[in-house]
């Protein structure tokens, strides 16, 4: 095999319980996401630039329990975590409880190969990120209310996400 | 959560992970996510990982690591590995994992009612799942 990539929109619910617009929504969010990774790795392009890639596709993607769509905290926010490890030199970043970045896995990127550390927690990975001129956002970004989306009320009541 | 690992031509291995969590979790608290080990890992000499479930129990677990450990020390297969993980060593309705080994094999297995998952290569292989047959 030349090259492989696999993807996942995360376990714990049940899609028979899912309607059929919920079901849509997810099957065409990964099956977007697994194209973009396709079609870089077919390209000759790295496998980090691939998961970077496809991740972003689905934090930007209300379906999903990452990005906008995340799930909220019992005081009604969204606290985001990502991380991304490098095979070859086992070099990795990871950010935990931001607010405020738009593409965690991109910051997650950005600690590993920008600072000499691996885990930047809270207000410090969200100032970081600042640092960095990736894209902020309103907190209020991540709280879609598009149809099928991953924080709202009757999932968080009927279908828990798991982290 | 969301993730994805990753194969490339040059023979180099990736994963990642991103998450909000679990739903109405007391705020502060950070699951496995963004832990090098418990819920990502990647190594060229054995395999990428990326979870989704219970954080605590896989940073408890070390599961991503614990995969590519049992790769390189048991002399496992991808496939073992991570069968031994989800039905020995995490308890039913924990999570999932996909992974991918140095020479391309793709594992997804969860031990949940439902994971999201895909996978494609090079061999001409694209699909996705809601409900995967484990």
């Amino acid at each position: 095999t030349r090259w492989a990539i696999a993807i996942h929109g995360g376990a714990g619910g049940d899609p028979s319980k899912w309607n059929d617009e919920k079901r849509s929504a997810r099957r065409e969010g990964l099956e977007a996401a697994l194209t973009i990774g396709r079609d870089l790795l077919a390209g000759g392009g790295s496998a980090l630039d691939a998961v970077e890639a496809v991740i972003r596709s689905m934090e930007d993607n209300a379906s999903f329990n990452a990005g906008r769509g995340a799930v909220l905290t019992k005081e009604g926010n969204a606290e985001l975590d990502a991380s991304i490890m490098d095979g070859r030199t086992r070099a990795c970043g990871a950010i935990a409880g931001v607010t405020t970045i738009k593409n965690p896995i991109s910051t997650a990127r950005l600690v590993m190969t920008e600072t000499k550390h691996v885990l930047l927690a809270g207000p410090g990975a969200d100032a970081f990120a600042a640092s960095q001129n990736v894209p902020l956002v309103d907190p209020k970004y991540f709280l879609s209310r598009r149809p099928g989306r991953s924080n709202s009320s009757t999932d968080t009541g009927q279908d828990p996400h798991f982290g | 959560t969301v993730g994805c690992v990753a194969l490339d031509s040059a023979g180099n291995l990736a994963a990642g992970t991103s998450t909000g969590g679990t739903a109405k979790k007391l705020p502060g608290r950070v699951g496995d996510s963004p832990i090098v080990g418990a819920g990502t890992f990647a190594d060229n000499a054995s395999c990428a990982v990326s979870g989704t479930g219970v954080g605590e129990e896989y940073i408890r677990n070390a599961v991503a690591y614990d995969i590519s450990a049992q790769m390189l020390y048991a002399g496992l297969s991808l496939e073992s590995a991570v069968t031994e993980v989800m039905t020995e060593r995490l308890k039913p309705g924990i999570g999932g994992l996909i992974c991918v080994s140095h020479d391309g094999q793709i594992v997804m297995q969860h031990n949940t009612p439902g994971m999201s998952c895909g996978a494609a290569d090079s061999g001409g292989r694209f699909e996705t799942q809601l409900v995967l047959d484990n």
